[in-house]
C-alpha cells in the first residue's frame, strides 16, 4: 500500500474553492456514445441554480439515501412477518439522494434534449410526459409522445411490462408503471418506447418510463438515467450494442466536467471482480479488502468489508463504512493532521478543518484496496468535502451499526 | 451495507464490465 499510494497530498488552499470553469467534455477520444457528465447545481449545469441545497440539506438526502439503501437490504433479507419486518416502512425505495451528476440525453424523433440524473442504483429510465396529470417545474419543455414519429406503447402483456417491479395495466391495455422511491419521491405513467440519443449513437426502441405523475425530490430535473442491473435498465437494454460495458468519470469539482460513455472500457484501468448481491439487484458490489491512510494499511480484518458486502454508488455522496473502520481511518487521518485547527462537525462528517489561516496544506493520502490487488489511491477531492476554507471535513462517514 | 459513494470516486475511470462481471479504476480519468 505505501508503495502504491504515496503518503500525503499538498494542497494550494486557494485551489479548493476555485471559482474558474471548464465546462467542455474531457477530449481523449471523443466518440457516439460518450456524453458530458456535469454536477446538477455547478456552473456547467443547465439547470436553473436558485434552488441549490445548503451543505446540511445535501448531506441529509445523503443519508436518506444510504437509510434507504441499509432498509431494503434489512427488509429483503428478514424472514417474512419476522419482526424487523414489522418495524420497517411499507416503502423501500431507494432514496433519490442528492442525485448529484446531471446528464443530457435526446428523445424521441425529431430528438428533443433532456436533462436527467444519472444513477447506478435504480434501472428504470423516465422522464416527465405529455399528458400530465402532475408534473413539477422542469428545466426543458416536456416530452411530448405525441409530437414523435418512433413513438409507441407497450402492453400490458409484454414481458418488458411484467419484468417490472411495479406495473399494471390501463383500460387500453397499455403497461403502466410506479415508482416509488425511498425518500417519497415518486414517479407513474406508461411504459413506452421511443428512440434515444446517446451523444451522437441512435438506440431505436427504448423502453422507458413517460411519467404522467411526479412528485418529490427532483429539483428541476426532467427525468432520471437507469444504469442499474436489472432488465430495465440502459444497461440491460443495450446489451447487444454496447455489451453491457459503461464507464464514467466524475469531475474533481463542480466547474468541471466528466463523462459516460456506453460501450467502452478506459486505459490504464485496473480490474477487480465484480460481486452481486439478491437483496439489492439494482446494485454493483465488489470486495473491499483493506484501506490504507498515510501509505499504512489499517489493521483491519477483511471481514469488517466483506461481512456486510460493499457497493458501489453514483448516487451516494459519501462513503459509508462499518464503524470500526471509520474509527481506525478518523484516528489514523486525525494523527496526520494534529497541525490544522479542528473546525465544527458538518452533519455526519465529524473530523474537519479551518485552513483559513493556510496557503497550502498537506492531507494524508487515502486509498482503497480491493480484491485483485486494485489499489485506489483517492484524488485529494476524494479525501475532503470542502463546505468552506474554514470547513474542510474528511469525507467519509460510519454506519450506526456494523451489520448496516 | 459499506457504500463507495461518489466524492471517493472523483477523477477515476470507473469502468463496469457487467458481462465480464468487473469493475475497473483508473486514476486523473478527467479533470
Amino acid at each position: 500500500a505505501r508503495g502504491l499510494a504515496g503518503e500525503h497530498h499538498v494542497i494550494d488552499v486557494k485551489s479548493l474553492l476555485s471559482t474558474s470553469s471548464n465546462c467542455s467534455l474531457p477530449d481523449k477520444g471523443a466518440s457516439p456514445s460518450k456524453l458530458k457528465v456535469v454536477h446538477r447545481h455547478g456552473p456547467c449545469s443547465s439547470l436553473p441554480r436558485q434552488n441549490k441545497p445548503s451543505h446540511l440539506q445535501l448531506l441529509r438526502q445523503d443519508q436518506s439515501r444510504v437509510d434507504s439503501i441499509h432498509c431494503r437490504s434489512a427488509a429483503a433479507a428478514a424472514p417474512v412477518g419476522g419482526s424487523l419486518s414489522a418495524k420497517l416502512p411499507a416503502n423501500t425505495g431507494t432514496s433519490l439522494g442528492s442525485g448529484n451528476y446531471i446528464v443530457t440525453i435526446g428523445l424521441g424523433t425529431p430528438k428533443k434534449s433532456f436533462s436527467v440524473v444519472f444513477d447506478t442504483g435504480s434501472d428504470l429510465t423516465w422522464t416527465q410526459c405529455l399528458p400530465c396529470d402532475s408534473c413539477y417545474t422542469q428545466n426543458d419543455p416536456l416530452y411530448d409522445p405525441t409530437q414523435s414519429s418512433t413513438f409507441t406503447n407497450i402492453s400490458c402483456n409484454s414481458n418488458y411490462c411484467t419484468q417490472l417491479d411495479q406495473s399494471s395495466c390501463s383500460s387500453t391495455s397499455t403497461c403502466l408503471y410506479q415508482v416509488q422511491y425511498g425518500d417519497n419521491s415518486q414517479t407513474q405513467g406508461s411504459l413506452i418506447q421511443d428512440t434515444l440519443t446517446f451523444s451522437s449513437d441512435s438506440i431505436p426502441n427504448f423502453r422507458f418510463g413517460c411519467g404522467h405523475d411526479n412528485s418529490g425530490l427532483f429539483g428541476k430535473v426532467d427525468g432520471l438515467l437507469g444504469l442499474g442491473r436489472e432488465p430495465a435498465s440502459i444497461v440491460s437494454q443495450t446489451d447487444q450494442l454496447y455489451g453491457k460495458v459503461f464507464s464514467y468519470c466524475l469531475p474533481s469539482t463542480s466547474s468541471a466536467a466528466g463523462y459516460l460513455e456506453l460501450g467502452s472500457t478506459a486505459a490504464g484501468v485496473q480490474y477487480t471482480p465484480m460481486l452481486t448481491n439478491q437483496n439489492l439487484p439494482s446494485f454493483y458490489f465488489l470486495n473491499l479488502v483493506a484501506i490504507s491512510v498515510g501509505g499504512q494499511k489499517l489493521a483491519l480484518s477483511p471481514t469488517v468489508f466483506s461481512n456486510p458486502g460493499t457497493l458501489l454508488d453514483s448516487g451516494t455522496v459519501i462513503s459509508r463504512l462499518p464503524p470500526t473502520a471509520y474509527a481506525a481511518l478518523r484516528s489514523s487521518f486525525r494523527r496526520y493532521m494534529t497541525n490544522y485547527p479542528t473546525a465544527p462537525a458538518l452533519s455526519i462528517l465529524d473530523t474537519c478543518y479551518d485552513f483559513t489561516n493556510y496557503q497550502t496544506v498537506k492531507v494524508p493520502s487515502i486509498a482503497l484496496l480491493f480484491g485483485g490487488g486494485v489499489t485506489a489511491n483517492l484524488d485529494f477531492k476524494g479525501i475532503l468535502y470542502v463546505a468552506s476554507i474554514s470547513q474542510a471535513c474528511l469525507a467519509f462517514a460510519g454506519n450506526n451499526d456494523a451489520g448496516d | 451495507v459499506v457504500i463507495i459513494g461518489n466524492v471517493q470516486q472523483r477523477r477515476f475511470n470507473v469502468v463496469y464490465d457487467v458481462g465480464n462481471l468487473k469493475i475497473g479504476f483508473g486514476a486523473n480519468g478527467c479533470s
